[in-house]
């Protein structure tokens, strides 16, 4: 499995349609500070499931969806969908690509597709449980948190190691 | 339960002590048990000492040298369990030119079985990448995708 | 007693003010007395908004304007009260090329007042200082000092 | 006031007795991750009256001293002198130099002197009260603590601010 495509839109600093295309291998994210890069780790969480606002460095959930600047409007609400590449047959379906999309309105309602098809999010986590990608995978190291393996209690340093054991 | 946990435990454990003297060009690295007697309830504690240094309290050792002992483990633990993709935000903005070479090379080879986006300011990460994305706000406020390639960067 | 802080507050929020748009090239920051009526006891809050961008909770800032809005408090602390040396100790290693320019400018015209004693591993910042000392460890784990020139330090 | 010289001897990862000249200005201090450039910052921030072993990345005072290396053995003190340029009076002393100096014994006994005059830490930290210099001062920032200022507790903030102030 590998992740193919990234599509964006209305996530924080993304108020146009933005889609990132992805290769095996490694590709690189640059630019200017504050001009979005650590926000497409956030959208990557996002979709996988993430529920903790704090996690998304916001106070409420709703501070996901793109807030206006002094020319633009806020938006409505905010979608992420990730296209991963299932041809190895990683993810538990036929499928050979697999598309998960999350949705959320400012009413706080959410909704969630796996290929197009509505479902609920224990559907996405369920998907990804064991592949250590998702909402409590050790895959997506955000800024500055590289160090904190070292200064956790050695208690929650245990559930890391669990969940790749 | 507790044999299968103790077995991977030990795995993880030789694949830190690799990783460390290959990151660090050698010295000795360890995870210990904090409490033997309760293995599938105690905490879990990190040993690491650099080439040619004596072996000190974790909080003694550098900025650089606590950041690559981190991605030590975190490969360590990649390498046990690989994942299919890993995301990168800046884990390597504490690293000396010479550290970090030794990381570029290290991702580039580890590259070859997961995929990686890494998110960075350096130039060497830059150069062992495949393709490189450039985040913009054109319009303030606003983030957009263009394409980059690495003449473009000034260092 | 009163009076004097707030005076004092009033003066470094000025000063806050300067410093803040200065580093990021325009944008407002203040900073606030969480509660007006205990003045001498309230805590104090920060509000930054990057130019052209809409006023948002501190957490939603990036990693390098959450760092160059503490140096902007740093430095009007320094304003109001200068010291006439200060150590400062990779404080910028998540700028980017451009707020590292401005910021390596900045203290080049503060130093002409204080003496600045900064450790590095920025090419823009070795290249405003009058100094540049390398400390190696020719003998493993143990510290010796050098003289180094610009030229000698790879980027 | 600015400072003029920094004798190590014994601190930390200096085993080997280092003078280091400072003039006004910037001086910058580069060098591998490893190599003992924040020692010097915690060298200064030692001599000044720090008393807290955490402050200076150690779990108790004795790990100041040179523990050895693979090569050479452990020291039996720690010492570092500060030289002071003080021809404009800033310090209340006549002296147009002044000179601070701080050794610690693995006993745990401590010395201090002043112009090489053998004086208490409470000397020293009262000479540099109001400075903004010293060990609650806010002119010796530590690596990865700039951010601390935006994360702290706003009464802890303060502080800061009436140091200041
Ligand atoms: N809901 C939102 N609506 C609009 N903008 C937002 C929203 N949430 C966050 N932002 C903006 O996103 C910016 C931060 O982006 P991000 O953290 O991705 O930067 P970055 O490219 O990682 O920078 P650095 O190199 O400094 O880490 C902030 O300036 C913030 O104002
Ligand atoms: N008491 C001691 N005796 C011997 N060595 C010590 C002692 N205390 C600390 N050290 C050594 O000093 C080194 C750390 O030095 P320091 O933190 O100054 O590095 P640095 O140059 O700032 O590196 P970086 O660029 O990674 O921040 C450690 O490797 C540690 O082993
Ligand atoms: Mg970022
Ligand atoms: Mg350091």
């Amino acid at each position: 499995m590998y992740l193919k495509r990234l599509e964006i839109y209305g996530f924080k600093s993304f108020a146009n349609r933005v889609r990132i295309e992805f290769d095996k291998g490694i590709t690189a994210i640059v630019g200017p500070n504050g001009s979005g890069k650590s926000n497409i780790a956030d959208a990557i969480r996002w979709a996988l499931g993430e529920q903790s606002p704090k996690t998304l460095r916001g106070g409420k959930m709703e501070d996901v969806i793109f807030s206006g600047t002094q020319t633009r409007k806020p938006l409505g609400f905010a979608e992420v969908t990730l296209v991963l590449d299932n041809s190895d047959g990683e993810l538990p379906t036929e499928f050979s690509e697999v598309s998960v999309t999350r949705r959320v309105f400012r009413s706080g309602e959410s909704e969630y597709y796996i290929n197009r098809t509505p479902c609920r999010l224990k559907d996405i986590v369920e998907m990804f449980v064991d592949t250590g990608i998702g909402k409590d995978g050790y895959s997506i190291i955000g800024q500055g948190r590289v160090e904190e393996i070292l200064s956790m209690h050695s208690e929650s340093r245990r559930e890391i190691f669990e969940e790749a054991a | 339960m507790e044999e299968r946990f103790s077995q991977e435990f030990e795995l993880i454990n030789q694949h830190f002590q690799e990783v460390f003297s290959q990151l660090f060009g050698g010295g000795t690295a360890r995870l210990l048990l904090e409490d033997q007697s309760d293995i599938l309830g105690s905490g879990i504690e990190i040993v690491a000492q650099p080439p040619g240094k004596k072996l000190q309290n974790l909080s003694l050792l550098s900025g650089g040298e606590k950041a690559l002992t981190a991605i030590a483990i975190l490969f360590a633990i990649l390498k046990r369990k690989p994942t299919s993709f890993c995301v990168l935000d800046e884990i390597e903005t504490s690293l000396d030119e010479g550290n970090l070479d030794n990381l570029s090379r290290f991702i580039q080879e580890f590259s070859r079985d997961s995929q990686f986006i890494v998110i960075t300011h350096r130039r060497n990460t830059m150069q062992v990448s495949d393709v490189l994305y450039g985040i913009v706000m054109e319009e303030k406020g606003i983030s957009n995708i263009v394409s980059v390639r690495l003449e473009d960067r000034a260092s």
